[in-house]
């Protein structure tokens, strides 16, 4: 097998495994020194690496947007999609008028397998495996959704507190180390302005509240913004979204990603979740992962550009 | 390796309010093994799940008697499965 030797060569049309993402990660900045880096915010549960490519043009501590795509390890297209947004910065970067004009501004982070364990695991055991992987003292049962585990309403209705529960919210708030590692980032870089966390399946923008039905004090230019989003997405390829609170939108979920990302002030906090062909679910063939991380860039640019467009 | 021989991924759509409480009753059917891909969530929107073989027949049975209309979305999982693992080999080849 003929490892890519770097990322021209990289088959971003096909799944990928976690080493070869993390060989992905090592050669874009090795092909961008001046642009990208890859900063270690901590180790998963087993020891893994927890990888964030860090796109800046230069400054300190810059205002930032934040991506992360696969906290639930068993939807491929979003690691898959993660992979294609980061060499699309790098591309575009000098290239596309807006993204300079953000990258000249702003930092762009951007953690492609948010959780390792989980994505390995779907690899080697289980393809349907969506959790963590830390064991629960006193349970048979392994793993914690990450995407309950925020502080944010934790423990509320909306996630469940039986670890054989795929919604499982842990035993304590940011008890999993792929949340608490981004929680610690997070506060300790202090000055994110954007936070979008990408899942799939169902073709949804979603804006915080999940965990309440009080709806957010930026609630009409979230609203708008989300409609501009999934506008500027559906020009592609005529993919349908639907957008709004997660609340409203979905059903209640507590101790949810962009809840806890708002409360810390993190205004322009989305999550999507990408597309469904109607067939498959999250085991999208392939061949949907170029159109899919295509359309949806368009959407993320327009987050991101409204979010370097009217700083606060 | 755990594998999904025989599971099959069904898309429940409920006509209404009362149709979307009893599917949501599902979810608390721990011994069903049931793996909601898409919960619950409005009328318009359909709910995805993935049912072991082991529970194939009690689940549709159970859809049947309450009326509740399904269609098979994924006829059987690890044949899909399989055609992704073959696909990435073949793509690493």
């Amino acid at each position: 097998v003929a490892e890519p030797r770097n990322t021209e060569s990289f088959d971003f049309s096909r799944y990928h495994t976690i080493s070869e993402i993390y060989s992905f990660q090592d050669m874009l900045v090795a092909e961008n020194p001046n642009l990208v880096s890859k900063i270690v915010i901590g180790q998963s549960y087993q020891g893994r690496p927890l990888n964030v490519l860090k796109f800046s043009t230069g400054g300190t501590n810059r205002p930032a947007i934040w991506i992360d795509t696969g906290i639930h390890s068993r939807e491929w297209v979003t690691q898959a999609s993660g992979t294609w947004f980061a060499k699309k910065i790098a591309s575009d970067y000098g290239r596309d008028s807006a993204l300079t004009a953000i990258l000249d501004k702003m930092d762009i982070f951007v953690e492609i397998v948010t959780n390792p364990d989980g994505f390995y695991f779907t690899h080697n055991s289980n393809r349907m495996w969506r959790k963590t992987r830390k064991p629960n003292p006193g349970s048979s049962c392994v793993g914690v959704d990450p995407n309950r585990n925020w502080d944010a309403g934790f423990g509320g209705a909306g996630a469940s507190g039986n670890p054989c529960s795929e919604t499982y919210r842990g035993e304590k708030a940011h008890s999993e180390p792929e949340v608490k590692s981004i929680v610690d980032f997070v506060k300790s870089h202090g000055n994110f302005k954007a936070f979008v966390s990408i899942h799939s399946y169902s073709q949804m923008l979603l804006y915080p509240y999940g965990y309440t039905t009080t709806p957010v004090k930026d609630q009409a230019e979230l609203h708008n913004l989300a409609n501009k989003a999934i506008t500027d997405l559906a020009s592609l390829y005529g993919t349908r979204y639907r957008y709004g609170s997660i609340i409203n939108t979905i059903y209640q979920a507590s101790g949810g990603t962009i809840d806890w990302t708002y409360n810390q002030g993190i205004k322009y906090s989305y999550t999507f979740e990408l597309r469904d062909t109607g067939r498959y679910g999250f085991i999208l063939p392939a061949n949907q992962i170029i159109p899919t991380a295509q359309e949806t860039w368009l959407a993320l640019m327009a987050i991101m550009d409204h979010t370097f467009k009217n700083p606060y | 390796k755990e594998t999904f021989e025989g599971h099959q991924v069904l898309r429940i759509t409920a006509k209404d309010e009362a149709q979307l409480a009893l599917i949501k009753d599902m979810e608390e059917m721990v011994h069903l093994q049931l793996d909601f891909w898409r919960g619950v969530t409005d009328v318009a929107t359909p709910v995805d799940v993935r049912v072991p073989f082991h529970s194939l027949q009690s689940v549709k049975r159970h859809l049947e008697s309450l009326e509740l209309e399904y269609l098979v979305m994924i006829q059987d999982l690890q044949v899909m499965l399989d055609e992704e693992k073959l696909e990435m080999e073949s793509a690493a080849r």
